[in-house]
Formats: C-alpha cells, structure tokens, sequence
C-alpha cells in the first residue's frame, strides 16, 4: 500500500483538452499594481490574429538557442563563432530571434505613453521603435513613439559614459553629430538599429526610472509579433536591471502562467517570495544567467546521470528558449525513463525537435509522470503539469517538453 | 549548455537576484 501511495503521488492527471490554450482571454488571476502584467505573445490577451503553428514556434526556438549556443562558444574560446554562425543561420521571413514569446507593457517619455515590449532575459539593450523611423519598420500595435513628443528624451553623445555601456560590436557613432548609435543583430538576421538615447521609463505609477538607456529604433526589421520593441533583462551594462542596480540591486522576478490565454507578472526590486529556494548564478556567463543543473526525477525516481554530465558544459535559464536543452545523455534517460511510463498510450512520430511524443486523440484525460529538476544548492523545481508536456499538432501529437543538444559537450 | 527554457518555468516565481549572485524559484508564483 505504501508503495501505491508512493506511485499515486508521482501521476500527474490532465484534461487532455487544457493543453491547448483557451480562445478567450482570462486576467484574473493577476492584480498587482506595482507589477507588470505578463502576456503571451501570440495569446489571446494578445488581441491580434495568430495563424502561427507550434511548428513554427519551435522552429523559431530552435534558431533562438543555435544562436545562444554560437554566442556562448564565442564567449568562452574568443574566436569569433557566433559570427560565422550567424551568417550560416538561414533567415527566415517573419521569425525573431533573441526575443521572448512573452510581453509586458511600459510607459515611456514625459508625458507618458504605453508600449508593448517582449521582455528577455536573454537580451540587453531595450528599444523599440521610433519615428520618423528614417529607415524601416514593421507594424506594430501601439503608434510608434515619437522622441519629439516626449519632453524627457536625449540623444546620447558618442564621448558620454553611457554610449559605453553597449557592447563594442553594437556601438557607433553618427559622423555628423556625433550621436551614439546601436545596432543589434540577432541570429537570423533580423534586427533593430538607431539612436542610443536617454528617456523616462515608468513601469508603475511607483516604479520610474528617469534617465534609461535604451535605442530609438530607426530601422527595424523581423517579426516581433505587433510588440513595440523588446525589453532586455540580461546580466549585461547595457539592460533594465543593470542600469537600475542602485533602484533594484539587480533583483526582478516574474511568474509565466501556465497556459497563453492567462496572464502572469514581472515585478523589479525585492518583491519576492519567502518561500522560495535558491540556487547560485555561475559567473562565468557575461550574457546569460548561468545555472548547474545537477539532477532529474522521473516519476519519483532519481535518473542515473552521472553529475559530470552535466557539468561539463553548465548551463543558462532563459525566459524566450521554450524548450529545456539538456546534454544527448541527459536527455536520453529523462525520455527513456517517461516513456517507459507511458505505455498506455499510442506513440507517434516526433517533431523536428521534440521526439517522444504521444497520440491523446482518443482520451479525455491523460496519467503521466511528473518531472522534476534539481539544482545546485538543493533546489528541486517540480515541472507544472503544463510544462511537461507541449501540443506540436493540437491532441494528435503531444509531445515531452525538453530536448537534446548536440552532443554533451555542447 | 544546457538551457532551462521558460515552458519548464510555468507558474514558478522565478526570482533573479543579481546583486547576491542568486537565482530563486517559488511554487505557485502566479496565484
């Protein structure tokens, strides 16, 4: 009996149908006033038309982390692979990367205006579009913000401080009036560039920041959904956390709801649970937040992983990959393990990405096992039931949620 | 390297203390 017990409490039941997002918006969960409300990009809360696929999704995921994954090899041998990478990604019409599948609303200028950023801790620099937009720009749900209608907007010159908190290769100089530049170049091509500047941001009617950094798009091409812009939250000089350090000291948290049509937070300063467990940023990543994994449960079951695994090659979080990347040996226990509790259900062919995948076409209800990962300092995160599981083709095609890398020094 | 994607972070609050060197994760973070 103990041992059913046991079993029981490692069997997550779901609604088959509540893996797929809801078509209508539900905010109610989320009432904070000094918080920022979180949003699926492509969600209903969204209002726009979405005819994108989770096909496409992970695909985009996919370019996301093969440029992640360049940026991170350049950082740690210095011979300049992301670059070469970067040409080598193919660009894809209507595909961002380096941005989040998530979005908050900020005011920016004095007086104040409303703009959807996707905010992303895989980023930097902030910025979103802005007019005369003397190169291009996509269309986008808010009107474009208009430095000349904001009493509190600068020009930043190129022999200023600030102009060097961006990183060199996104740097320049207006040779005509010596106004800083950026320009940032994400894997596939895409990218913003214009006016490195100064401008008031108010997060809440408690929460503004005079004086932030951010670019004033000129020239922006890819597709960012109908967002403004993007909202960097990278460890980097350049990001919202950095330049607010003495305000926040580098402390944001945010809650990602559990399915596109509800609505989480993102909060700044040390508005944060008690009851949370802590695990140590690694230093060794200038550009992402770097975590050790340590271990993963299956069921209640430790899987045997040699810790070295995952050691060898260390780890991010990122709020805009949506798939977990994990060492080919890690991954291959996690889906041996799952799978092996999965034998009630007909499998099916796998995605691109995903390849342990089932088809629920026949059920109202699904049993699977819970997951969990560990990390270093004793953090054990119990995957939500929502996470474990991702609907490439509706119910016809569900899939496990992670994904091998390439090999495990990757 | 490995990368805990945000599919996998769902309902957690997910807590970034850059001043401490930290990174915090508490259940239930969105009710």
């Amino acid at each position: 009996v103990e041992a059913n017990e046991h079993i029981k409490k490692h069997v997550l039941t779901l609604e088959v149908n509540s893996l797929l997002a809801s078509d209508s918006c539900d905010q109610s969960m989320i009432d904070k006033a000094s918080s920022l409300q979180v949003l699926h990009k492509y969600g209903p809360c969204m209002q726009v038309l979405n005819d994108r696929s989770h096909v496409d999704f992970l695909r985009q995921d996919q370019l996301r982390v093969d440029s992640i994954q360049a940026r991170l090899s350049k950082n740690s041998s210095g011979h300049g692979i992301f670059e070469e990478m970067a040409t080598k990604l193919p660009a894809q019409s209507g595909i961002a990367l380096g941005t989040g599948n998530y979005v908050v609303t900020v005011g920016l200028g004095t007086p104040k205006e409303s703009f959807t950023l996707e905010f992303d801790t895989g980023s930097g620099i902030t910025w979103t579009q802005c007019q005369p937009c003397s190169g291009s720009c996509y269309p986008q749900k808010e009107q474009m913000f208009d430095p000349a209608k904001s009493t509190s907007y600068n020009n930043v010159s190129c022999f200023s401080a600030s102009c060097n908190l961006l990183p060199a290769s996104e740097r320049g100089c207006s040779a005509s009036n010596s106004t800083c530049l950026y320009r940032v170049v994400y894997g596939d091509q895409s990218y913003s560039q214009g006016f490195f500047a100064s401008e008031t941001l108010t997060i809440s009617s408690s929460d503004v920041v005079t004086n932030f950094m951010f670019g004033c798009g000129q020239n922006n091409d890819g597709l960012f959904g109908q967002s403004a812009g993007l909202l960097g939250l990278s460890p980097s000089s350049e990001s919202l956390p950095s330049q607010t350090a003495e305000k926040y000291q580098r402390q944001f948290s945010y809650c990602l709801p559990s399915s596109p049509s509800s609505t989480g937070y993102l909060n700044f300063g040390g508005k944060v649970s008690q009851t949370a467990g802590f695990t140590p940023l690694s230093p060794d990543f200038s550009f992402y937040y770097g975590i050790d994994i340590v271990g993963i449960c299956v069921g209640g079951s430790q899987l045997p992983i040699d810790p070295s695994i995952f050691t060898t090659s260390g780890a991010i979080i990122d709020s805009g990959t949506v798939i977990t990347r994990l060492p080919p040996t890690a991954y291959k226990a996690l889906k041996e393990a799952f799978d092996g509790k999965m034998s009630n259900y007909p499998k099916t062919n796998g995605d691109e990405l995903l390849d342990t995948c089932y088809d629920f076409s026949n059920y109202t209800t699904v049993s699977f096992p819970d997951v969990s990962v560990s990390f270093k300092g004793g953090v054990e995160v119990d995957i939500d039931p929502s996470g474990i599981l991702y609907p490439v083709d509706g119910v016809k095609m569900v899939c496990l949620a992670f994904a091998a890398n390439m090999d495990d020094s990757e | 390297f490995g990368i805990f994607g945000n599919h996998q972070q769902k309902t957690y609050e997910v807590i970034y203390d850059g001043a401490n060197g930290m990174l915090g994760f508490a259940s239930g973070g969105c009710s």
